[in-house]
């Protein structure tokens, strides 16, 4: 780490963790974590990320979004300023089985559903927590982005329903936040022509024709519901019409940043990652054994497909009525899982608070007194529109991702003063 | 109108299948594992729980 000398850290002070673990309800799983403890304060929160996919490595994040460090061209590790391991105890799980370093020796490991994901991740937790008994009771929040708008609802709910049925060690879960995230796909896919007419991505005309297939893709969703099965299937394929017929009148827009464009079939150049822990000396320091990385696994992905149109809000509101908060946050230009469909499935959603929620103001999220975003909240739910951003908020705006966080789990995100008139006004 | 309609000319055919997607997916982020997922043959890898106590279920290790 060429830069470690700037970072205020000796390699002494830094706890970072890599485990594996036996996945309790399963045949042969094994799962893969990272654990890097706050660069700050043990007493920090403990935060979990997912990355979607489904079926992309938790290692995505920690190199390209909000670990400790990055890659560099010459696969040597940079620091970043911006980890959120500097205001948290960080967790990284591969999962589903199958992606990253996490495996099986038996196929029948391969999860179909949330039940089978969250239950993984529920059984990994006691078990960390046992490891680790001394960050048990911290405040503990799940994060994460894309496919991962499936997954954390469903993991707060399981951790939740663990907590109130007293299983194991007690969770101290105090929030989930799901980043440009795939939750309520009626809306969400709803939502693409509306998002890709205002962006100018789609001619009114393209805007008319593609919008006959949403009337049949909401019929097919109502039908998948929340555990259909061939149905969710359908919807699948009915749906993804309307986003494969924007992407084929978009061109090469890059649909994670339409800011940018694909050069040939490449949005992102991530494949540092594939050599970095593909490396024997790295592999050794991971205590991986001959285990491969897969970055990203198509068998994943695919497994999930009954999943996918699968509402996953509908479990959100006994959550938010028990106190447990939601911030909801996207990226601006973002088209896959866009800031207009979460924008929309959030203020639909059925609470005690919603009409609070909707009505209540606009107001600038401030970093270094500009604006990084809007925020709109009421109790436990937040929204947060970013600038400048694509569906990786914490790789394009790294500085806003941190302090959102810091914020967030700090209880003082909806506090619009900026910090220097914050002072004043308390002197 | 019947779905073929709707679809008829907007050049879908094999974009929407999962397979393409997930491919372009990964492909997007210049990504090529050279597995589509990790199933190994036989329960030992060589990783650091399969060389450990066959009691314990999490093991794990400090790196630098």
């Amino acid at each position: 780490m060429p830069n470690l000398a700037d970072s205020g850290v000796s390699v002494e002070d830094l706890g970072h963790h890599a485990g594996y673990y036996k996945i309790e309800h399963s045949y042969a799983a094994k799962m893969f974590y990272l654990f890097f403890e706050s660069r700050g304060s043990k007493k920090d929160p403990v935060v979990i990320w997912l990355t979607g996919g489904p079926g992309c490595s938790s290692e995505l994040a920690v190199f390209y979004e909000n670990g400790p460090f990055s890659i560099a061209d010459n696969l040597s590790l940079v620091w970043n300023q911006y980890g959120w391991d500097q205001a948290s105890n960080l967790l990284y799980v591969d999962q589903p089985t199958g992606t990253g370093f996490s495996y099986s020796s038996d196929k029948r490991d391969i999860r179909h559903n949330e039940y089978g994901v969250s239950n993984d991740l529920y059984d990994f937790l006691q078990a960390f927590f046992a490891e680790h008994p001394n960050l048990a009771k911290n405040d503990f929040y799940i994060t994460g982005e894309s496919y991962a708008g499936h997954y954390i609802p469903a993991f707060a709910a399981r951790v939740h329903r663990g907590n109130k049925a007293k299983e194991g060690i007690h969770i101290n879960l105090k929030g989930f936040a799901i980043g440009n995230g795939l939750t309520d796909p009626a809306i969400q896919y709803k939502a693409y022509t509306d998002y890709a007419l205002d962006m100018g991505i789609i001619t009114k005309t393209d805007y008319e024709r593609i919008n006959k297939v949403v009337g049949p893709c909401e019929v097919a969703i109502k039908l998948c519901g929340t555990d259909g099965t061939v149905s969710c299937m359908a919807s699948y394929f009915v749906c993804n019409i309307i986003f494969s017929s924007i992407i084929a009148r978009a061109g090469n827009i890059n649909y994670y940043d339409i800011r940018k464009q694909c050069v040939g079939s490449l949005c992102y150049d991530f494949s540092n990652l594939e050599k970095f822990l593909n490396q024997k000396s790295v592999r050794a320091s991971l205590g991986v054994g001959d285990i491969e990385f897969v970055s990203c696994s198509h068998t994943v992905y695919q497994a999930m497909l009954l999943d996918w149109m699968r509402n996953l809000e509908v479990g959100i509101p006994t959550l938010l009525e028990d106190g447990v908060k939601l911030l909801v946050y996207a990226g601006e230009y973002d088209l896959i899982c866009n800031w207009l469909g979460n924008s929309r499935w959030v203020h639909a959603m059925e609470w005690s608070g919603q009409k609070e929620f909707v009505a209540s103001p606009e107001v600038p999220f401030l970093v270094d007194d500009s604006e990084a975003g809007v925020l709109k909240s009421h109790g436990p739910l937040s929204f947060l529109k970013v600038h400048n951003a694509g569906h990786m908020v914490p790789m394009d705006q790294p500085k806003a991702a941190l302090e959102m966080l810091k914020r967030w789990t700090q209880g003082t995100l909806s506090e619009t003063v900026a910090e220097p008139e914050k002072l004043v006004a308390q002197m | 109108l019947s779905l073929a309609s709707l679809t008829d000319g907007l050049g879908l055919a094999r974009s929407s299948f999962p397979s393409v997607q997930a491919q372009s997916l990964i492909r997007a982020l210049n990504l090529f594992p050279d597995h589509d997922v990790n199933l190994i043959d036989g329960a030992d890898a060589g990783d650091s729980l399969s060389s450990a106590d066959p009691n314990k279920r999490l093991v794990e290790k400090r790196f630098t």
